[in-house]
């Protein structure tokens, strides 16, 4: 009745009034905050569609927050139950004996009645020093390194600075701070898109509904309905840390935790009606 | 057949469309019912292989007929799974496909209030049973009677292999209302 927090004896998780989660590590120095935000998407030439990620204006704009939140602990897991507000929720997970964080996020229907595309993100924002650099996996293998505002081949001029900061991710974004040699990663389940706009935060675009076509092919706006309504995502992202004086086991450790959220294992269920154990 | 109608289908995912979500709604719909319709045949084939899987060696018979079902969970990403919501009594079969050894939770969407989990050996294990959260309750075309996921620790599947649970309600005559206890 009394717990307000969770997090087993590593980290301790809380919820402000605003519905940002923060995450305090009880044995290293690193803190971060999460939350969601949405972008625009412009409508007037070239939009935002299937093809193209293009906001309205190069600022984010915050979630509204309505809603509530629950814990409940116990000898296996202990979780967070957000609701942000009509259309985004999540569940902050942390299980027994696991180091990392699962983020259960629901988003949608996105509501359009305001005549506004909107392309909701999350955001993880730590107390790591990046300086610009951060990580993607564009295939799910190697990670590339990725430098804000920068292209290894020629001297870029973003004149959509957001954009032109997002970068395909299959299984994994992260970011690292040399000094304090920590890395922070965030694996997803699914391919998305994400960047890092500021030292030490990671972000990544959960779901989209978009109002005009893009005009590249498609014909249609990216604005998917199922049961007459706005389409609703659901997806885990795991929240890891990684030591970077133990390389070794740190990179076996995300590749086996990308491959187990990528791979779980398959249930099969076998309706055993009034049989007992012994018979099963 | 089945199995040449799952390849057919995942010829045409292949499609960039497919692959991106470029295509248009009713296209991405087609696909989805296409996927659909070939995973519950391959349920069949599932079935078969896990039967034959799981006859311990040396053991010629096959398992006998209500324990020879094996059926997938398609719609787990909405918290429903029918078996399990309406059974007091199932067995449960986590099938690795990883090269690796893998320990996992399990999260199965129940009805029912308290279960025993029981190891292929008859040990009990440790379970936990947490509410569904409300916003994964009323999504839209979630046809689903259950409130809870019931959690317990799955250790050590082998790789490319299987390791199957027990699970039976107790107090099969538990109301349904969510009490905070749960």
């Amino acid at each position: 009745e009394t717990a307000t927090s969770i997090g087993g004896d590593l980290y301790d998780i809380s919820v402000d009034d605003s519905g940002k989660v923060t995450i305090e590590w009880k044995t290293k120095n690193m803190k971060v905050s999460q939350g969601f935000n949405y972008y625009k998407g412009e409508k007037r030439f070239r939009p935002s569609g299937a093809y193209v990620f293009r906001p309205l204006e190069s600022v984010m704009h915050n979630l509204e927050f309505t809603g509530s939140h629950e814990v409940y602990r116990g000898p296996l897991v202990e979780e967070l139950h957000i609701i942000i507000n009509k259309f985004v929720s999540q569940t902050v997970r942390v299980y027994k004996g696991e180091k990392r964080i699962e983020f259960d996020w629901v988003v949608g229907p996105i509501p359009i009645e305001d005549h506004i595309a909107r392309e909701v993100v999350t955001r993880y924002s730590s107390n790591l020093a990046s300086d610009g650099v951060f990580y993607t996996d564009s295939n799910g293998r190697e990670m590339i390194k990725r430098v804000r505002y920068f292209r290894p081949t020629w001297n870029v001029d973003l004149a959509e600075p957001i954009a032109g900061n997002y970068y395909p991710i299959t299984t994994k974004i992260s970011l690292q701070d040399t000094k304090k040699k920590l890395r922070m990663s965030v694996l997803t389940d699914r391919a998305q898109g994400g960047t890092s706009m500021r030292d030490g935060e990671l972000e990544v675009m959960l779901h989209r509904r978009l109002l005009v076509d893009d005009s590249l092919g498609v014909g249609e706006p990216l604005n998917e309905v199922a049961f007459g309504q706005g389409l609703i995502a659901r997806g885990v992202h795991y929240l890891i840390d990684s030591d970077l004086q133990d390389l070794e086991n740190t990179v076996l450790h995300e590749k086996s935790l990308a491959q187990s959220l990528a791979l779980k294992p398959w249930l099969l269920v076998t309706p055993v009606h009034h049989s007992t154990f012994e018979q099963w | 057949e089945d199995l040449q109608l799952f390849r057919e289908v995942m010829g045409v995912m292949q499609h960039h469309d497919a692959v991106t979500g470029t295509e248009k709604q009713h296209v991405a719909d087609d696909y989805a019912k296409l996927l659909y319709e070939v995973m519950v045949k391959g349920e069949k084939i599932t079935s078969s292989a896990m039967s034959e899987l799981l006859k311990s060696p040396g053991e010629r018979k096959e398992p006998t007929e209500p324990f020879r079902e094996f059926r997938s969970c398609l719609l787990l990403n909405i918290s429903s799974c029918e078996p399990t919501e309406n059974s007091k009594s199932f067995g449960v079969t986590l099938y690795n496909a990883r090269s690796h050894r893998v320990s996992t939770y399990v999260r199965i969407p129940v009805k029912g209030k308290a279960y025993i989990v029981k190891d292929q050996l008859g040990n009990e294990l440790s379970t936990q049973l947490l509410p569904i959260p409300l916003p994964v309750r009323h999504i839209a075309g979630r046809h689903s009677n259950a409130t809870r996921e019931l959690v317990f620790h799955a250790v050590d599947i082998p790789p490319l292999g299987h390791q199957s649970y027990y699970i039976d309600e107790k107090g099969a005559n538990s109301t349904d209302e969510l009490t905070k206890a749960d």
